[in-house]
């Protein structure tokens, strides 16, 4: 049986609102150590993959490995009804043919309970190499964000340049151009409002904005953001969630024609 | 602008 306790329920909300506009039906691995998600959109173009450590709950019980399949705006709207400070409690059986989720407030006294119905997902797994990428730049999440809303007034493909210079995003439409460099900046007291560069050679990638949107729904998790880059790969955008897991989001380039 | 590429032209199925 698989039965998990995670006191922040507001962060599995927050995993579910990260991926949810992305893909539909979604399997939640759950193995003695974490949960886990690794899907595609429907076009192939880019990958979630999610990890939450069985240490980020105040219970954790998974005696087999199984997956939790789930349809993903079925599974939002009920976690509409999660209120902030709920607790949140997973169980599901061995056969995995049902998810119980439980949402309880110790100040309210009030607890929530709900069965969902599980659905038997063909998935394919991709499988991506641990690659040591030749830019990685670390910045606030709320800044990347920012960033990828403005320039799509000005096209729909942002151009990602990391240079000795910093890193510039670049979009060029009917209207014109736009350009956003951001430098190293380590001169803040908190680390999360650091932009730090880590540049072996200069990369530059083109990419769709829309998808680059997407990703920062999952902003909510994490004050800061790291892009790795590497010539002719897809970029990385994680989030990492405290020291206990990480949404990661692999997007495709756009190739010159 | 430019062809959009997808995920399986890099990384292979496990």
């Amino acid at each position: 049986m698989f039965e998990a306790r995670l006191a922040n329920g507001n962060i599995f909300k927050m995993i579910v609102e990260s991926i949810r506009e992305l893909v539909v039906d979604v399997n939640i691995d759950c193995s003695t150590e974490e949960l886990s998600i690794q899907c595609m959109d429907s076009a192939h173009v880019a990958l979630v993959s999610m990890s939450l450590s069985q240490s980020a709950f105040d219970h954790f019980r998974c005696d087999r490995s199984l997956s939790l399949g789930l349809n993903l705006p079925n599974v939002s709207k009920i976690f509409k009804m999660m209120g902030r400070d709920d607790t949140m409690v997973l169980k599901a059986e061995d056969s995995a043919d049902k998810l119980m989720l439980m949402f309880e407030n110790d100040k309210s006294g009030t607890i929530a309970d709900f069965e969902l119905k599980l659905m038997a997902i063909e998935a394919e797994q991709l499988g991506v190499p641990d690659t040591a990428y030749k830019c990685s730049i670390s910045m606030p999440s709320s800044e990347f964000q920012r960033i990828v809303r403005d320039l799509q007034v000005m096209g729909d493909t942002c151009k990602i340049s990391c240079t000795k210079e910093g890193l510039k995003f670049s979009a060029t439409g009917q209207i014109g151009t736009g350009n956003i460099l951001m430098r190293q900046n380590v001169a803040s007291e908190k680390e999360e409002d650091h932009v730090t560069i880590d540049m072996e050679e200069p990369v530059e990638l083109n990419f769709a904005l829309r998808y680059l949107n997407f990703f920062t729904k999952a902003t909510p998790l994490s004050p800061t953001v790291i892009l790795k880059m590497s010539p002719g790969l897809p970029i990385v955008i994680e989030y990492p969630i405290e020291q206990l897991g990480h949404v990661k989001y692999y997007l495709a380039p756009k190739m010159e024609e | 602008s430019g062809l959009q590429a997808t995920l399986q032209q890099y990384f292979g199925y496990s």
